[in-house]
């Protein structure tokens, strides 16, 4: 079935289907925290999610049919913001803390041995809070994460890519259906229509507060690894790279 | 872009 004739209800199924797997360091940061043990961590966490985003986004529907300097251009973009909304998720339910993965989970005084990062864990704690407050729903958020991928930064394209007219009309489709189907989601919960209108408006804000956090964790990663504080993986580095 | 090139390409599990 092709993803345009699928039902708001069925590209919900899909991208739930796409979802990325629990994720483990596998490790124990040892106490206390320091700062380049902190950021090995927090580096070693974020180059695994990178792969399972990667086979995350090829089972989003419609997305390997894009170009791959498209692919490649959404995901060089948006990883921390969509790194950033699944830490949000796993934290919702635990109030003060970020549990960047089932066996590391962090509170914002932990952060204070890494210059710098409590004002970031600040600020992730505050759009957590207020998803919290909003009462996100799982097929909000998979929405929302969706939506995130297939939004990001097309006003910086290059002209190979402003040429590239079919990816972009492409791209263009895929948003409008996951916004459907997260109109549709809104629309399931039985509130009136005013209140649907204003939970869209409220949870695509949110959005706008996740990439700024996010370009302060790019910055933050970029300064960490050029004062040799962290070394990063060749996909994280290359990430970093071109998505600044 | 070569490892990110590398596993958009590969096919998926």
């Amino acid at each position: 079935v092709h993803h345009s004739s699928l039902t708001p209800e069925q590209l919900i199924s899909c991208i739930m289907h796409a979802e990325p797997p629990e994720i483990y360091l596998m490790e124990d940061l040892k106490r206390p925290f320091t700062e380049a043990r902190m950021m090995m961590s927090l580096t070693k966490l974020a180059n695994k999610e990178l792969f399972f985003m990667i086979s995350w986004a090829k089972k989003i529907p419609g997305f390997v049919e894009l170009s791959l300097t498209y692919q490649m251009h959404q995901l060089e973009s948006c990883w921390l913001d969509v790194l950033m909304l699944g830490l949000m998720w796993r934290s919702i339910d635990h109030p003060g803390k970020l549990i960047f993965s089932a066996d590391l989970k962090l509170n914002r005084e932990e952060g204070n041995c890494v210059k710098g990062i409590v004002i970031i864990f600040d600020k992730l704690l505050a759009a957590t809070t207020r998803f919290r407050e909003l009462n996100l729903q799982r097929e909000e958020y998979v929405c929302l994460k969706a939506m995130i991928l297939l939004n990001s930064n097309i006003c910086s394209t290059s002209p190979e890519m402003a040429e590239d007219l079919e990816s972009r009309g492409k791209l263009q489709l895929l948003l409008d259906s996951v916004t459907d189907a997260l109109v549709w989601a809104i629309s399931k919960q039985g509130l009136s229509f005013q209140l649907q209108s204003a939970r869209l408006a409220h949870l695509l804000m949110l959005l706008s507060d996740i990439r700024h956090v996010s370009g302060k964790g790019m910055k933050h990663l970029s300064d960490m690894k050029n004062n040799n504080i962290v070394q990063v993986s060749d996909l994280l580095l290359e990430m970093l790279t071109n998505g600044s | 872009h070569t490892k990110l090139l590398q596993l958009l390409t590969t096919k998926s599990e």
